[in-house]
């Protein structure tokens, strides 16, 4: 039996925000230590990986592994209800057939109850072992979504070249083309706000503007973004939760 | 701009 509550239903909410744009079908393993997600887009660019440890829920308990086949969008209609600051409880039979929402306010004046049918989803699970990336950045997650935001109005692609010292985002575009250049620095006061750069070898990608306008929908969950570059493998893209994580790996184009 | 490269070989089944 899977008993997994969350403190305020928004946090299970922005999760789902952040990746129901780019999958809809998804496979959700719960285990004793928590639940893990994976989903790859239709068109086999976007991988999503997502982890909520059991860190993150007020309460937790998970006897036996049990697979929740849900239709995101489906579910993203009964997250809609419920308010923000409401505990959520999912509760799943052993084999079950659905999954059960319990929205309850902070009074227990309102209670909730919604049945979500679940879905035989036929997706392998995934091996993702720790790749070898040449550059890693860590930015304020809104200062990667406004450049996404910018520069995806001129183009289709985006083009990031790491050096040393500069992270330098390009479009080329039928309307005119845009460069945005930033330099790593620390800001003291408020950490999360740095530009923090690691490079083992200058790395120059591209990237498909509208995988990257879903990717920064991860930003709900997190005040910065780390991104994992290498010219031989899928980018990394990773929000933080406090216990667990949203991780999109995006694999390039290349030139013909 | 150039073609969209696809995640096929780099993450395998369990």
């Amino acid at each position: 039996m899977l008993e997994a509550k969350f403190e305020e239903a928004s946090l299970f909410k922005r999760i789902i925000d952040g990746f129901k744009d780019c999958v809809q079908l998804v496979n959700f393993q719960c285990k004793q230590d928590g639940i893990i997600a994976q989903a790859v887009d239709d068109s086999r660019v976007l991988l999503v990986s997502l982890e909520i440890g059991v860190e993150a829920f007020q309460e937790y308990r998970c006897d036996h592994p049990i697979t929740l086949g849900i239709d995101l969008a489906s579910l993203s209609k009964i997250l809609r209800c419920g308010n923000n600051n409401d505990t959520l409880t999912l509760i799943a039979e052993d084999t079950p057939d659905s999954v059960m929402l319990l929205f309850e306010d902070t009074k227990k004046d309102r209670i909730a109850e919604f049945n979500l049918k679940l879905m035989d989803i036929d997706a392998d699970f995934l091996k993702i072992e720790e790749l070898v990336y040449e550059s890693t950045l860590n930015l304020p997650a809104t200062e990667f979504v406004r450049v996404v935001r910018e520069l995806g109005q001129l183009s289709d692609s985006l083009n990031i070249t790491v050096t040393k010292e500069t992270i330098k985002f390009a479009c080329d575009g039928d309307i005119g083309s845009g460069t945005i250049i930033l330099r790593p620095f620390i800001n003291m006061e408020n950490p999360s706000e740095s530009i923090k750069l690691e490079m083992d070898q200058p790395v120059e990608l591209t990237f498909g503007a509208k995988y990257l306008a879903d990717i920064v929908k991860g930003s709900a969950l997190s005040d910065k973004v780390a991104i994992r570059l290498s010219s031989e493998a899928p980018a990394l893209f990773q929000f933080d939760l406090k216990a667990g994580f949203l991780q999109f790996f995006l694999a390039p184009k290349f030139n013909d | 701009s150039g073609t969209q490269g696809r995640l096929d070989g780099f993450f395998k089944a369990v």
